[in-house]
Formats: structure tokens, sequence, C-alpha cells
């Protein structure tokens, strides 16, 4: 079971999510709202839709962490890997751990901008692999943008879409 | 141009490309050739990243492995 590397999709356009425990770097609200954001970034374009849960198992589970944590894919301390997640599938499927020995940031662009990592991360929990694209939000290197006016890029929507179609409100 | 890297480097290499290139083995035999696995692990990682592709673990091909990065593999294993 590797993180990530997926050409999996979920079977629902409804999904879950949970956030197990939060980053001592930035306050609970900011947490909060760095997660929605990064989920609403794929929202936007498709028709999925995610709702948070605040017990039991979820389709994606978010958690930061520390080194070996469990799942085979340890985190490397302060810079290099900084987040991990797993494609689509029952059990540790979806799930996003952060290294949390990364300091995470809200609007900063000192440390790792959280909405920026998850927005990322949750990507790889919903099936994409990593772009050749360096512009785009799925390439694997952290790339700092400002995330007040982010756009997510065309080289990643036209990859979401494939999987889930177009956000039929729009 | 391939400059020489010390050791730690090397390793490092070494432990960026298992975890993310699923590098498995030092060598391996192709037609009678001892073929470095390493080398075309470096190769498929210069590919990725739209580096030039020396199989070397040359100097830009070091900077872009410690760029801070997602944890998930480039390519599928």
């Amino acid at each position: 079971y590797t993180a990530g590397s997926s050409s999996n999709k979920w079977s629902t356009n409804k999904l879950t999510y949970r956030i197990e425990n939060y980053t001592p770097d930035m306050t609970v609200a900011e947490v909060d709202v760095s997660i929605e954001k990064a989920l609403q970034v794929w929202a936007r374009v498709t028709p999925l839709r995610f709702t948070r849960i605040y017990s039991g198992v979820a389709d994606i589970m978010i958690s930061f962490t520390v080194g070996e944590h469990g799942d085979g894919s340890p985190f490397d301390g302060p810079d290099g890997l900084l987040a991990h997640a797993f494609g689509p599938a029952p059990g540790l499927g979806g799930d996003t751990h952060f290294d949390d020995d990364e300091t995470f940031t809200f609007k900063s662009s000192n440390g790792y901008n959280l909405f920026l990592v998850a927005a990322h991360e949750f990507g790889h929990a919903l099936g994409l692999d990593h772009s050749r694209d360096p512009g785009a939000l799925m390439n694997g290197i952290y790339t700092y943008r400002d995330v007040d006016s982010f756009v997510l890029p065309q080289d990643d929507v036209n990859h979401i879409q494939a999987l889930y179609g177009s956000n039929p409100e729009l | 141009v391939p400059l020489p890297t010390d050791m730690n480097d090397e390793e490092f290499a070494k432990n960026y490309l298992r975890k993310l290139y699923n590098m498995q083995e030092e060598s391996k035999s192709s037609f009678g050739h001892k073929i470095s696995e390493m080398s075309l692990k470096l190769g498929e990682m210069q590919e990725f990243f739209g580096l030039k592709v020396t199989g070397t673990l040359d100097a830009e091909t070091l900077e872009m492995m410690k760029k801070p990065r997602c944890g998930v593999p480039d390519v599928a294993a």
C-alpha cells in the first residue's frame, strides 16, 4: 500500500472528511479554514461535495503526525517530505497525513502554507498522480503561491474533470 | 556536468529514489550487462522534472531532490 499514485476514483461524489488532530503551528480555526478551502478547490470544478464529520471513519481522514506513523511511509523531519495522501480506496484510501515536523502557516510565505499543501494532497486523495507540469498544483515540488488569488491551474482542472466530470452547478 | 558528490549526497539520493522512484536494488542484469539501477532511476527522475537526462547525480538533480515536496511517488510503483 503506497501513499498516492492511483488511477482509481471514488464511486460516489459525496465524500466525508474528518480532522483527527491539529498542528500547534496554527489556530484550530486557521486549520479548519485551510482544509475546507483546499477541498473546495476541487469541489468548485467537479460534482464532488465534501461533508465534515467529527467522529467515526471518514473517507478522508486528516492527521498531523511525525516520523514513522504506521502506514509504511515515514516522514523525515523538517523540510524534505511535507505530506502524503492515499488514493481512493476503503480503509487507508483517501487518508491524508501532514508532517508535523514542518512549520505550517495560514497566510505567510514563511514555512509551508497549509492550504497549498492540503489542496495538493487532496488531489491524490481524489485519485490524481503527480503532474510533470511545473505550474500545476499536482506537481510534486512545493511552490508558494498567493493563496488569496489562487486559481486551480488548467492542467489540474483537466485531470480532475477527466475523472469526475465538471461542476453541474456552473 | 556530473560533479563529485560526497557519500551523504549519494545516500540521500539513494533514499530519495527508493522512496519516490521505487528503486529496489543497486543493479540488474540486462542482455549480459550490469545496468545501474540508480542510473536508470536518476534518468527517470530527470525526465520527469524536465532536467537534462544524464543518469548521473549532477548538481541540478541534487538541487531538485532537496526541494520540499510531497511524499507520494512521482511514478506508479
